[in-house]
Formats: C-alpha cells, sequence, structure tokens
C-alpha cells in the first residue's frame, strides 16, 4: 500500500560475501510497512526469511546459484559491511548502514531547512522552492552534470574510493572513482544510479510510473489513482459512483419486478384459475389458494433427497435474503428496509 | 474614523455569530467507512457584500477600511490577476486574520461570514489527514512535486523516508494545538495541499487568485515562483455529489483573503475567469494534483465541477475578440437568521445618517467637532469573550473582562445586593436560549 518505494533498494549489492550476522528483523526505515514481510526480490510475493538475508527460500537458492557462477562481479559489493564506516553491519542500504544513511540525509536536510529566511508564510520546508534556493551545494539529492562535491564527510568516505587511480566523474567531486563504479565514487555512483533509473521511467513512460510502481491502481474505469481495499479496490469517488450505479439499479430493478408484477396480475387471471407461487424465481402452481409458497419453496430441504422424510418438516432459519442493490453480494434486513447496512447507511448519505 | 464601524462583519451581530459558530459544527460529517469528512449542507452557501456606490466617498472610504483588504486587493489588481476583465463583476478583497489560519478564515468568510476562529475547518482538515485514508492525496501530492519546475530542473530524488516525513510534516502543519508555529504566528501556515483536501471536504472548488512569482517588495525583481494560484476541484468526490460554485480566494504576501461578488453591483456577469491575461495572451489557470489521465481530459473535469461559461472580451489588437473560460459564481444565498451582511448593512446605514447629521453640524457650527467620533456603545468591543462562563458576546474596552450585559447585570446586582459579589449564572444572560458554549 505505500505510494512510492525506494528506487535505490538493489537487492544486487548484498549477494555474496560473508555476513557478519544473519538480520533479524526488517529495519522500518528500509522497508514500507506493507513490504515489511516480504522477501526483497522487487515482485516476490513470498514472505522473507531471516536466514536468507532477507530473501525468501526460492531467491535466495537462486541467487547463491547465480553468485556462483560469478564470484568476482559482486565481490565488491558486501553487505555485511559499510561502504562508508567500514563497519560490519547487518544491513545496508545502498552499500552503507543506516546509521551513515541517515547522517547524510540529516546533513542533507539541515542545511536545506536552514537555507531560507523564515518569513516564508505560506511554505513549509517540504516545498521545493526552499530546495532550489538553497545556496548549499551540498545535497545528497541533488544531482545532474554539474552536481556538486560528496555529500559525505571525509570520514564517510571509503578508503576503496581513493584507491582508484582517476578522480570520481561527476564534475567537481574531490574523491576518487572506481571502475566498479564506473568511475564514480561510491556516493557519486549511487546518485548516478537513481538519477539514470529516474532519467530511463521518465523518458519511457510516465516519470511517476516507477515511483508508484507497487501501489494498486483503483478498479474504476479510467481513473488513475490509488485503489483501497476499503473501498473494494476502488478510490473514493470510484467507490461512491460504484455504490450509486448499484442503487440505480437496485431502484430500476424494483421498479421492473413491480411493474412487471402489476402486468401479471391479471395474466395470471386470465391464463389460469391457479395462482402461482409468490418466490420470484418459482413458477410452480400452488396447491392452495390460501397460502403464498408452493410446496418446494415452503420446505426447501424435502428436495435434499430421498433421504429426507417427507412428512417431517425440516427445522430451519428462516431463509436470508439479498441485500436489495443488486451487485451487492451481502444480506439484507428487514431493519434496513431489505438492504445491507452498509448500502442503506450509503443510500441514507446519498440517495 | 476606524471605529465608527466594526472591523468584522461578526461583529454587527454576536447572535447570529454564535448561531453561524455552532450550525458548522454539528454540520460536518464524519462517515465511519473511511468516506473523507465533510459538510452535509453548510458548505452551499456564499457571502456577498453590499455595494457602496450610494454613500458619499469619503464614507465609502471608512466602510472600505473596515472591511477591505485594500492592500491584496490593490497589488491584485495592478497585476493584473484580479478585476481585469470588465465583463464579469468586481470581487473585493475582505479583511481576514493573519494568524496563520488565513486559508481557513478565508473560507470560512467567503461562505459564512465569520472566521475560522473556532477552528471548525482547521480541525476538520487535521481529522481528515489523521483519520481517513490519505493515500490518494499523498499519490497525487508525489505526482505534483514530481512535475514541479524543481524537481525536474533540479534532479531531486526523494526516497521514500524523505516522502514520508514530508508528508508527516505537511500532517502536522494543519494541526490546530501547535503552541507556536515555527514563523512566529499562533498556527503553522498551509499549502497546496491542505487547499485541495480543504476543498475535498467542502465538496467545492476552490479558485486561488495570484500572482506567480514571489516578488521583491523594493524591486519588484523576482524571487521564487509561486505555485498556490490556480484551481482546485474536489477530485475525490463524483462531480454530481459537489456544488459547482467555486470559493474564490485571493493570495498576496503569504496571506489568503476571501474573494466576494458585490450584490446588485451591475450587469455584469456573477463570474470568475479561469484564464490569466499575460504577455499578450490568455493562459489558463492551473488545474491542482491533476493525474496524468485526469490531465488529459482537464476540459471535460472543469465543465464537471464548474459552471464554465464562455465570455467574450477584447484582444490586444484592436478590434479583436477572445472567448474565455469563466466559472459562474454563487449568489449570496445565506439563511435571514444567519446573514451577517444585512445587519452591518443596517448598522453601516445607521451609522451613516448619523455621520452625515454629524458633519452637518459640525458645518453649521464652524468649529472642528470630529464627525466620525464613535458614538455607539458595542463600537468598543473587544475580540475576546465575555468572562462569564457560556456568555456568548465579547468584552468590550470599558466593560472588560465582561460584556456590557453582563457588566450592566452585574452592576445592578451590587446596587442591589453591595455585599453578594456574585456574577450572574448564565441562565439569566442574553443569548443563552442558542445553547451558546465554547
Amino acid at each position: 500500500g505505500e505510494a512510492y518505494e525506494p528506487l535505490a533498494w538493489n537487492p544486487e549489492e548484498s549477494t555474496g560475501g560473508p555476513h557478519s550476522a544473519p538480520p533479524t528483523a526488517p529495519s522500518p526505515f528500509l522497508f514500507s510497512e506493507t513490504t515489511a514481510m516480504k522477501c526483497r526480490s522487487p515482485g516476490c510475493p513470498f514472505t522473507l526469511n531471516v536466514q536468507h538475508n532477507g530473501f525468501c527460500e526460492r531467491c535466495h537458492n537462486a541467487r547463491q546459484l547465480h553468485a556462483s557462477h560469478a564470484p568476482d562481479h559482486t565481490r565488491h559489493l558486501d553487505p555485511g559491511k559499510c561502504q562508508a564506516c567500514l563497519q560490519d553491519v547487518t544491513r545496508t542500504f545502498n552499500g552503507i548502514c543506516s546509521t551513515c544513511f541517515k547522517r547524510t540525509t540529516a546533513e542533507a536536510s539541515s542545511s536545506l531547512s536552514t537555507s531560507l529566511p523564515p518569513s516564508c508564510h505560506q511554505r513549509s520546508k517540504s516545498d521545493p522552492s526552499r530546495l532550489v534556493r538553497s545556496p548549499s551545494p551540498h545535497s545528497c539529492h541533488r544531482a545532474g552534470n554539474d552536481a556538486p562535491a560528496g555529500c559525505l564527510s571525509q570520514a564517510a568516505r571509503t578508503p576503496g574510493d581513493r584507491t582508484g587511480t582517476s578522480k570520481c566523474r561527476k564534475a567537481g567531486c574531490v574523491y576518487f572513482g572506481t571502475p566498479e563504479n564506473k568511475g564514480f565514487c561510491t556516493l557519486c555512483f549511487i546518485e548516478y544510479r537513481e538519477n539514470k533509473h529516474f532519467a530511463a521511467a521518465s523518458g519511457k513512460v510516465s516519470p511517476t510510473a516507477s515511483r508508484f510502481q507497487n501501489t494498486i491502481p483503483c478498479l474504476g474505469r479510467e481513473c488513475g489513482t490509488l485503489g483501497s481495499t476499503m473501498f473494494e479496490g476502488y478510490c473514493q469517488k470510484c467507490f461512491i459512483e460504484a455504490q450509486n450505479q448499484r442503487f440505480h439499479e437496485a431502484k430500476r430493478t424494483e421498479e421492473q419486478l413491480r411493474s412487471s408484477q402489476r402486468r401479471d396480475v391479471p395474466r395470471t387471471t386470465q391464463s389460469t384459475s391457479r395462482p402461482k407461487c409468490a418466490r420470484a424465481s418459482c413458477k410452480n402452481i400452488l396447491a392452495c389458494r390460501s397460502e403464498e409458497l408452493c410446496m418446494e419453496c415452503q420446505h426447501p430441504n424435502q428436495r435434499m433427497g430421498p433421504g429426507a422424510h417427507r412428512g417431517e418438516p425440516a427445522p430451519e432459519d428462516p431463509p436470508k435474503q439479498r441485500c436489495r442493490a443488486p451487485a451487492c453480494d451481502h444480506f439484507g434486513n428487514a431493519k434496513c428496509n431489505g438492504y445491507c447496512n452498509e448500502c442503506f447507511q450509503f443510500k441514507q448519505m446519498y440517495g | 474614523a476606524e471605529q465608527v464601524l466594526p472591523q468584522a462583519l461578526y461583529l454587527s451581530n454576536m447572535r447570529k455569530a454564535v448561531k453561524i459558530r455552532e450550525r458548522t459544527p454539528e454540520d460536518i460529517f464524519k462517515p465511519t467507512n473511511g468516506i473523507i469528512h465533510h459538510f452535509k449542507t453548510m458548505h452551499r452557501y456564499t457571502l456577498e457584500m453590499f455595494r457602496t456606490c450610494q454613500f458619499c466617498p469619503q464614507f465609502r472610504e471608512i466602510i472600505h477600511k473596515a472591511l477591505i483588504d485594500r492592500n491584496i486587493q490593490a497589488t491584485l489588481e495592478s497585476q493584473k490577476k484580479l478585476n481585469w476583465c470588465r465583463e464579469v463583476r468586481k470581487l473585493v478583497a475582505l479583511k481576514t486574520n493573519g494568524d496563520g489560519n488565513c486559508l481557513m478564515h478565508a473560507t470560512s468568510q467567503y461562505m459564512w461570514g465569520v472566521q475560522d476562529t473556532d477552528l471548525v475547518l482547521r480541525k476538520a482538515l487535521f481529522s481528515t489527514l489523521k483519520e481517513t485514508d490519505t493515500r490518494n492525496f499523498k499519490f497525487r501530492w508525489q505526482l505534483e512535486s514530481l512535475k514541479s519546475q524543481e524537481f525536474v530542473e533540479t534532479g531531486l530524488c526523494y526516497d521514500t523516508r524523505n516522502w514520508n516525513d514530508e508528508w508527516d510534516n505537511l500532517i502536522k502543519m494543519a494541526s490546530t494545538d501547535t503552541p507556536m508555529a515555527r514563523s512566529g504566528l499562533q498556527y503553522n501556515s498551509l499549502e497546496e495541499i491542505h487547499i485541495f483536501v480543504l476543498c475535498n471536504i467542502l465538496r467545492r472548488p476552490i479558485i486561488v487568485i495570484s500572482d506567480k512569482m514571489l516578488r521583491s517588495l523594493e524591486s519588484g525583481s523576482n524571487f521564487a515562483p509561486l505555485k498556490v494560484g490556480g484551481i482546485y476541484l474536489p477530485l475525490h468526490w463524483p462531480a454530481q455529489e459537489c456544488y459547482r460554485y467555486p470559493i474564490v480566494l485571493g493570495y498576496d504576501s503569504h496571506h489568503f483573503v476571501p474573494l466576494v461578488t458585490l450584490k446588485d453591483s451591475g450587469p455584469e456577469i456573477r463570474a470568475v475567469p479561469l484564464v490569466n491575461r499575460d504577455r499578450g495572451r490568455f493562459e489558463d489557470l492551473k488545474v491542482h494534483f491533476l493525474t496524468d489521465p485526469e490531465n488529459e481530459m482537464k476540459e471535460k473535469l472543469l465543465k464537471e465541477y464548474l459552471m464554465v461559461i464562455e465570455i467574450p472580451v477584447q484582444g490586444w489588437d484592436h478590434g479583436t475578440t477572445h472567448l474565455i473560460n469563466a466559472a459562474k459564481l454563487d449568489e449570496a444565498n445565506l439563511p435571514k437568521e444567519i446573514n451577517l451582511v444585512d445587519d452591518y448593512f443596517e448598522l453601516v446605514q445607521h451609522e451613516y445618517k448619523k455621520w452625515q447629521e454629524n458633519s452637518e453640524q459640525g458645518r453649521r457650527e464652524g468649529h472642528a467637532q470630529n464627525p466620525m467620533e464613535p458614538s455607539v456603545p458595542q463600537l468598543s468591543l473587544m475580540d475576546v469573550k465575555c468572562e462569564t462562563p457560556n456568555c456568548p458576546f465579547f468584552m468590550s474596552v470599558n466593560t472588560q473582562p465582561l460584556c456590557h450585559e453582563c457588566s450592566e447585570r452585574r452592576q445592578k446586582n451590587q446596587n442591589k445586593l453591595p455585599k453578594l459579589n456574585s456574577k450572574p449564572g448564565p441562565e439569566g444572560l442574553p443569548g443563552m436560549a442558542l445553547g451558546a458554549s465554547r
């Protein structure tokens, strides 16, 4: 149900290599609420296994197999080690531990939030106009060709970056790039990859498609919003529209039934002198004029089979009637005039 | 001169104001099935200002000073954002409090003539954001953020945590119990998404008329883009469930005001243009928070949620005519028992008569007597409630901390029973039949 899943979460990073300790529980910081217990492979519906580093058994095995074929390719991406502080950690995010990640985002947001005078009455720090006017170029969220120098402190840089022979490809970045990171330093590489992903998504399909890919679209026709289980898979607007439609249908069916009954009465009296069963779906002729239902409808259990004793009326509850709204699956009740509680409430509100 | 007339409509009849304040919270419906909190009937009310051209210019000036926010009016008019189209009725900007809750004050005043001092709208907004399914609000907000100039041009890239933090912050901003907002105002200021949620609570479109740039007051140079202006449609409701006459607000200098029409002001159409006249062309007002499919059928949506009419206007070239879209506006429809404009107008007429007599007398006597000296006791009213529990009236400068009625009553009691120092019970107070309680 989250509207946006982290783009930067790349399961490729955490394959292979020794684990210092198995993760004990999914971090709420890294996982959204609804995907917390799901396997880390994108789109995999199975539940994760903590022993398998957040993957389900199937994906874990598949990855193990894959890793054994290409061990060198993934060696540098050690999920058990933060690439920034080089500490052994249980879980990494974009190659860095959550503490380092938090620090970078905190640094970035604090530099952004202090960049504008407090006089901006209608604007909050959420307003991107504040961000764009920020004099500080050191933003982890900022990207582009003229992107600024790295946004981590010196301490947060890995020696691995410095072992490279050339400087990071990003203009203005003082750190060294690595061939594994396509010539970028680690953090610029993360930025590069995120933006590349974003640019690719915006170039091909809707720019937001990749960001909301894990959300459930509304069931309504031509509706671009999100559906909700609370509204039977519709968004609120489509839900109300669907309900309205349901009621119109109910009303129409009711009127049709009434009018057909009115029409049927003289016809039946003309065609046959014996009245029919009152149940709409039944066409049996009544055995006795004083009764409303035929024998079959009066004792539906008798239709069950030869085992049933014909003479003994089976003890049964009064049959539940469906809600009068035709497309509704619920049962109606007399208190709600034949509608189910929900439809009745809705009818009172909008009908 | 400013004290001749009350500085707000509600001061002209406290009983009516109390009645409105009682009715509004009762009108909010909070469905239990997840549907957004909304008003049942009161969102359909609209206020219109009385015309002032029958008064002499000096007195007209007094009325305008009392009720109209002339700074915003002048700024928006000079920017050709407001009242540029002569085919439609003129809109006037009413004053609102600048306590950070001005969006709600302006909206409340547009519909009912009172400000949101009881925070009915603000609380409705906050409870909607806290208690109902807001995923689609968040979704639209994210979409709009991603499409914004800032994201597109700078390549800003938010992760889930950033989005969640921002969203949580937006919810917190709507809260009513912030002791003191960041800006030093009583409440946190609200943003575009709050307007969108509000228009869904009201099931009524909101049109914000504003400049597109935040400019320097001194040089006029551009500071930053302003995105608040435009049309907010209650898109979380089917159009047939909504009231199609919009609420029109003005925004300038970080402040919202209601832009109301003048009653019986002339033959012009009661409507607001849905375009801006900008640099030699007509530019459509932005419709906020549309999804991609909705954006493709923007025109259709506008026609569904608003009463769109075409208005012929003069083009830039001589003799050319353009057809522009405009949204029809509602006329005054407040029931008599809660219509504050009627009372204010009566008061204005009464004061005008006195003012004319005084000026006449002053002229005759030839001495410099101030014709605008306040004469009615209620004009000393303060914006603070009487101290007597459950009393619906406001204290005055002379009788504080009590209202006139309670003060008088107390004096009488003290005269009768000088030894007893008891306060009058609420049952004896005027206005208590209304069941006033705050």
